[in-house]
C-alpha cells in the first residue's frame, strides 16, 4: 500500500462502490 | 416504435415527472421508469415511505442496515442535495446522473472532489485524507502503522499539492485526476447502461398503471 496514493487506497473502500446499489 | 406514447407514461405520485426527469439526465424516459423500480426497492427496504432514509441506504450498498460507513455517509449527503436527511426519485436519478458512462467528465471530477472535501471547505485537506484511510482500514480491517500512513500521505501530496500549501484545490484535483485517471473509476457504473435490462418490469407496472388509472 505504502506505493500507491492515499486516493487509490481510499477508492478500494465498499462504500464507495454503487454498483451494490444495482446487486438483487 | 414503443408499446407506449409519451403521454400515456406513467405518472409518479408524489415523485417528479419522468420524462421531465429524462430532460435534465442522460437518462431516457423508459431508463428513469426502471430507476423508480430500483428507487422503490430501496425506499421501502425499512419503511415504505417514498424515500430513501440513509439507514436504507446503507442496507441496498452494505446489505447490512448496522454497518455505518464513512463514505456511505458522504455519498449519501451528496445525493441528498437538499439536506432533508433524505433521498427523494428526483435526487436520486439527478445524484446516479453523475455516474452516467455518458455523463461529462467534468461532472464526475466535480463530484469526487465533493466527496473527499468532507467538510466542504472547497479544499481536500490532509487530516481528512487521513481521515478516510484511517476509516479504509477499519473498514477492511487492514493494519498499517501510523508512520506508514504518514508515508503514504506525504507521497500524496507532494504529487496532487502543487502549490505545496498542505491541501488540495479544484484546479489541483483537476490536475491530479488527469495523470491518475484510475481514480475515476468509481465515478462510472456501467449498470447504468442496462437499467432497463436490469428492472424490466419497469414495463410491466407501467401497464398495469394505465388500466388502473
Amino acid at each position: 500500500p505504502v506505493l500507491m496514493n492515499a486516493f487509490e487506497l481510499i477508492s478500494t473502500s465498499q462504500g464507495l462502490n454503487l454498483s451494490s446499489l444495482f446487486e438483487k | 416504435m414503443g408499446c407506449f406514447s409519451s403521454k400515456h407514461r406513467r405518472q409518479f405520485p408524489g415523485h417528479e415527472d419522468p420524462v421531465s426527469l429524462a430532460s435534465q439526465t442522460a437518462f431516457t424516459v423508459s431508463e428513469v421508469e426502471a430507476l423508480f423500480e430500483l428507487f422503490k426497492s430501496i425506499s421501502s427496504s425499512v419503511i415504505d415511505d417514498g424515500l430513501i432514509s440513509k439507514e436504507e441506504f446503507q442496507l441496498a450498498l452494505f446489505k447490512n442496515r448496522k454497518k455505518e460507513n464513512l463514505f456511505a455517509n458522504r455519498i449519501f449527503d451528496l445525493f441528498d442535495v437538499k439536506h432533508k436527511g433524505v433521498i427523494d426519485f428526483g435526487d436520486f436519478v439527478r445524484a446516479l446522473n453523475v455516474f452516467h458512462p455518458n455523463a461529462p467528465h467534468e461532472d464526475k471530477v466535480d463530484f469526487s472532489f465533493k466527496l473527499y472535501d468532507l467538510d466542504s471547505t472547497g479544499f481536500i485537506e490532509r487530516q481528512e485524507v487521513k481521515q478516510m484511510l484511517i476509516a479504509l482500514l477499519c473498514e477492511s480491517e487492514m493494519k498499517l502503522a501510523d508512520e506508514t500512513i504518514e508515508i503514504i500521505l506525504d507521497k500524496t501530496f507532494v504529487d496532487a499539492d502543487v502549490n505545496q500549501d498542505g491541501k488540495i484545490d479544484k484546479e489541483e484535483w483537476q490536475n491530479f485526476v488527469s495523470r491518475n485517471p484510475s481514480l475515476m473509476k468509481i465515478m462510472t457504473l456501467p449498470y447504468l447502461r442496462d437499467i432497463t435490462t436490469t428492472f424490466p418490469s419497469f414495463v410491466f407496472n407501467s401497464e398495469v398503471d394505465e388500466i388502473a388509472t
